[in-house]
């Protein structure tokens, strides 16, 4: 449906920002390199079926290797930067303080309480649904601690989150068209796409109107 | 045979 496809399509917009603005600019100031490590974490293991050769459609298959490639491309480059620019490398890892192992503690936990089937795929999968929703807040932490951000660095964190919250419609969609209801997805796109909702409030405000990103 | 679960979202 439209919402899956336009969801998919501000996925990859996300994608192509953050590596033009990486590339060109050669810098990476205001990218959490924590929120990258993790999104590596949340394709690789919710993306293990690609092992299991029961492919559901070129189309998928094609995006999970795009998402899985380009999100570890990703976290090189930015590894690079340490040689290529280390001022810009030392300011990041400065303000990329968020600790890591409070999302991914009681990510581990939910799945292993609620999941669909206690397998690993199923484990994985379900820890990756979780991580995925709270993987955005090392970077909105930074975002937050430094009060502004480029124009580019919040035009990738809105294409993301409109992905997840485009989701949002397609499973009302689905719901009445299909009688599908993923209560997990639901659930974790829900609270990723809340955890925006402050971000999607400035973005509005500031940048849509041509202000550039400053926190109040 | 089990049934599996099939997730067709990325």
């Amino acid at each position: 449906n439209i919402f899956r496809i336009l969801a998919d399509l501000s996925h990859l917009a996300s994608i192509v920002i953050l590596l033009e603005t990486i590339r060109k600019a050669r810098q990476i100031d205001g990218i959490s390199l924590k929120t990258q490590i993790l999104y590596v974490l949340v394709f690789c293991t919710r993306y293990l079926d690609l092992l299991t050769f029961r492919w559901t459609s070129l189309y998928n298959t094609l995006m999970k290797f795009f998402f899985i490639g380009t999100s570890v491309y990703v976290v090189k480059l930015m590894q690079d930067c340490k040689l290529t620019n280390p001022v810009s490398y030392k300011d990041m890892m400065f303000r990329d303080t968020f600790q890591i192992k409070y999302l991914l503690g009681p990510c581990a936990l939910l799945a292993l309480v609620f999941n669909y089937k206690f397998t690993v795929l199923e484990l994985c999968w379900s820890f990756s649904i979780w991580l995925e929703s709270v993987a955005i807040l090392p970077q909105l932490f930074m975002l937050s601690r430094s009060g502004k951000a480029s124009t580019l660095t919040t035009h990738y964190i809105f294409a993301l989150g409109l992905y997840r919250a485009l989701y949002i419609p397609n499973w009302i969609w689905r719901y009445y068209s299909e009688n599908r209801l993923e209560k997990l997805s639901i659930f974790t796109g829900l609270l990723q796409t809340a955890l925006y909702s402050d971000f999607f409030y400035i973005y509005y405000r500031k940048v849509m109107k041509g202000r550039g990103f400053e926190l109040p | 045979k089990e049934e599996e679960v099939e997730h067709d979202e990325l």
